[in-house]
């Protein structure tokens, strides 16, 4: 996925 | 990753310490709701399904194992020890929780970023979580008096997203394409669930006071 549209937070 | 963010993952840690220390402390279960607890599992395990194929950084993946297995360890705690299951308030914990899941699940479906097995599964566990709490306000109200512990865990959980709330807040003004809409509308209900319970911790912190709430 493309940096933002991961779901980087818990 | 911004202060709001880590001060929001390190209270809702604390939230789960917290309920930890309160079942092996006194080895009880008054007063939580296990269909809150179970919801609270599904969540992480339905959440976190990229734990093995998007490694995001080592925090992130630690912060998920501990969220995964604490949930699931409170609800094997409320269903299986022999000690603590005892006292699980099982006549009082009535709330319909897999109305919660079906609604929650349906509306994943319609509303999601992406109609992959991820995503739908991600926007269900953001659904979920808003709501999950509602059986655990229930039994409150139910069994009026709350012990001290229990107050703390249940003031944590709901601190954790208000603070998520700030955090999307600045990602929003600081990182360019940054949109969460499906996460802040869900973090701004979520909080909102927790706004009459904030009240009567405020005044029962205030008074010195046990906490109550009215039936």
């Amino acid at each position: 996925l493309p940096d933002e549209k991961r779901h980087d937070e818990l | 990753m911004n202060i709001f963010r880590f001060a929001g993952d390190m209270t809702h840690l604390i939230s789960v310490l917290v309920l930890l220390l309160k079942i092996y402390a006194t080895k009880s279960c008054s007063g939580i709701s296990l269909k809150t607890q179970e919801l609270y599992a599904l969540v992480f395990l339905t959440r976190y399904l990229d734990l093995l194929t998007d490694f995001i950084s080592i925090y992130n993946t630690v912060m998920k194992l501990i969220f995964i297995a604490s949930s699931l360890a409170i609800v094997w705690c409320m269903r299986v020890h022999p000690i603590v299951r005892r006292s699980y308030d099982k006549d009082l914990d009535t709330f319909r929780h897999y109305f919660l899941v079906a609604a929650s699940f349906i509306l994943a479906l319609l509303v999601n970023e992406k109609f992959g097995f991820q995503e739908v599964f991600w926007a269900f566990s953001i659904y979920l979580e808003a709501v999950a709490i509602l059986p655990q306000l229930v039994l409150l109200q139910r069994s009026g008096n709350v012990d001290n512990l229990t107050g703390h865990y249940i003031f944590f959980l709901g601190a954790y997203r208000a603070l998520y709330i700030l955090n999307w807040i600045y990602r929003y003004f600081m990182e360019t394409h940054f949109s969460r809409w499906i996460a802040c509308i869900a973090g701004l209900v979520q909080t909102a669930l927790y706004a009459d319970f904030f009240y009567y911790y405020y005044i029962s912190w205030k008074n010195k006071a046990k906490l109550q709430l009215p039936a």
